[in-house]
């Protein structure tokens, strides 16, 4: 099973379209492996992002240098993911 | 296991496997011989049934469908359609709403719609959304089964790049998982209501995603949704947006109820489930029933309206 510890979903809200576009613009950059849970479309709906731990700072830097606002709705991805296995687990028990 | 318990016994409030859902299928249809039935309407890429359950009163009936799965990680839906499909046996011949549906329409209930995705989820990776299929001349695997319908297809807001989520595949109806939907569709020839159902963002949408043209039934499937989401929002008091894909979301094209519309299923709608805002697709398991009962109210109004309003 892919481990996502470290992993956080970045919740972000742009206040125009020029945000919007910024944010679109990492939809392109395959390199950060970025998993848009919710994809960019328009001003003032969030997008929510899961970013992998080695990605973290730089997309981090780039919302904060363009002034994009964002929120941390998921701190670490793999503890939700392990406590998910362990009420699975639970159940079939 | 689950596999071999009834379905009086099996825990709706947990997270289940493929083969655990399976068993609870066929444990449904041996525990209500005379209103569920299962059709297989094909098989995935890598050979896994596609189940259909049938609940019906009688033969050449219009049927409403609802579909679950079709992307993968999108847990809370698969796990919903298993309590709706509960809830239809326990309430038909007490709840005279579904009753009065049941003797004249038949519901058609498909909970997993991408098995291969599914099973995927479960063994490798947890965030997976697509098929399994491969794609030639590339290292990327799947398809995004809700852009590889022939409606707009290949159109804006899909990708040609195999890597990326939303990647249309080769061809429209290229996933085996939606060429068996679309030759179900086709071949039933009278089912009246069809809704997709995916997680999340808390949205009840209807066509279309493709274009910006409004769809003639516009106002009808507005007003509907309108009258959907108040119900839902009653439960718990869960906020939904709704309207067209297009102009409530975002562009997408060669998706599914753009195509079911195309086809002239009137009433055809997708759920963008909840996620209550803090754990998207890491839905936690003991908002599975909270979240199934607020939709089945939401569906049950678009049943009715489907029911009284055959076309």
């Amino acid at each position: 099973l892919e481990n996502f510890s470290g992993q956080q979903v970045l919740r972000i809200f742009p206040t125009d379209e020029a945000q919007v576009n910024l944010v679109r613009a990492l939809e392109d950059e395959e390199y950060l492996q970025l998993d848009f849970w919710t994809s960019p479309s328009r001003v003032l709906l969030p997008i929510d992002i899961r970013v992998p731990l080695h990605h973290l700072q730089s997309v981090k830097v780039y919302l904060e240098s363009n002034s994009i606002q964002y929120s941390i709705m998921i701190h670490d991805v793999q503890n939700l993911l392990d406590e998910e296995q362990r009420d699975m687990r639970r159940n079939r028990a | 296991s689950e596999d071999g318990r009834s379905t009086n016994s099996f825990n709706y409030a947990a997270y289940h496997t493929f083969d655990e859902i399976n068993a609870f299928i066929d444990n449904l249809v041996s525990e209500n011989p005379n209103l569920v039935s299962k059709i297989q309407i094909g098989s995935s890429y890598e050979g896994r049934p596609l189940n259909v359950l049938k609940f019906s009163t009688g033969p050449n009936r219009p049927a409403f469908w609802i579909d679950t799965g079709i992307h993968s990680r999108e847990w809370v839906t698969q796990a919903s359609a298993v309590w709706f499909a509960k809830k239809i046996v326990t309430d038909f011949g007490k709840d005279p709403s579904l009753t009065n549906t049941l003797n004249q329409m038949d519901i058609l209930i498909e909970i997993v719609t991408n098995p291969d995705g599914f099973v995927y989820t479960h063994k490798s990776d947890r965030m997976w959304r697509k098929t399994r299929s491969p794609n030639s001349g590339s290292l990327c695997v799947g398809t995004d089964p809700n852009r590889n319908w022939d409606a707009g297809f290949g159109g804006p807001g899909s990708s040609s790049n195999p890597c990326t989520e939303t990647y249309r595949g080769r061809a429209a109806h290229s996933e085996p998982e939606v060429k068996a939907i679309v030759d179900f569709v086709k071949s039933h020839g009278n089912i009246k209501g069809f809704v997709s159902i995916h997680s999340y963002s808390q949205m009840l949408l209807f066509p279309y995603g493709y274009t910006n043209t409004r769809v003639p039934d516009h106002d009808e499937l507005n007003a509907v949704s309108k009258k959907a989401i108040t119900a839902l929002a009653s439960l718990y008091g869960t906020a939904y947006t709704y309207g067209s894909i297009i102009s409530t979301i975002y562009q997408a094209s060669g998706g599914t109820i753009d195509w079911t519309y195309n086809q002239g299923i009137k009433h055809s709608y997708s759920f963008e489930l909840r996620d209550t805002g803090r754990y998207g697709f890491a839905l936690p398991a003991n908002q599975i029933i909270p979240t199934a009962e607020e939709t089945w109210l939401a569906l049950t109004i678009l049943i009715e309206h489907t029911r009284d309003n055959l076309y």
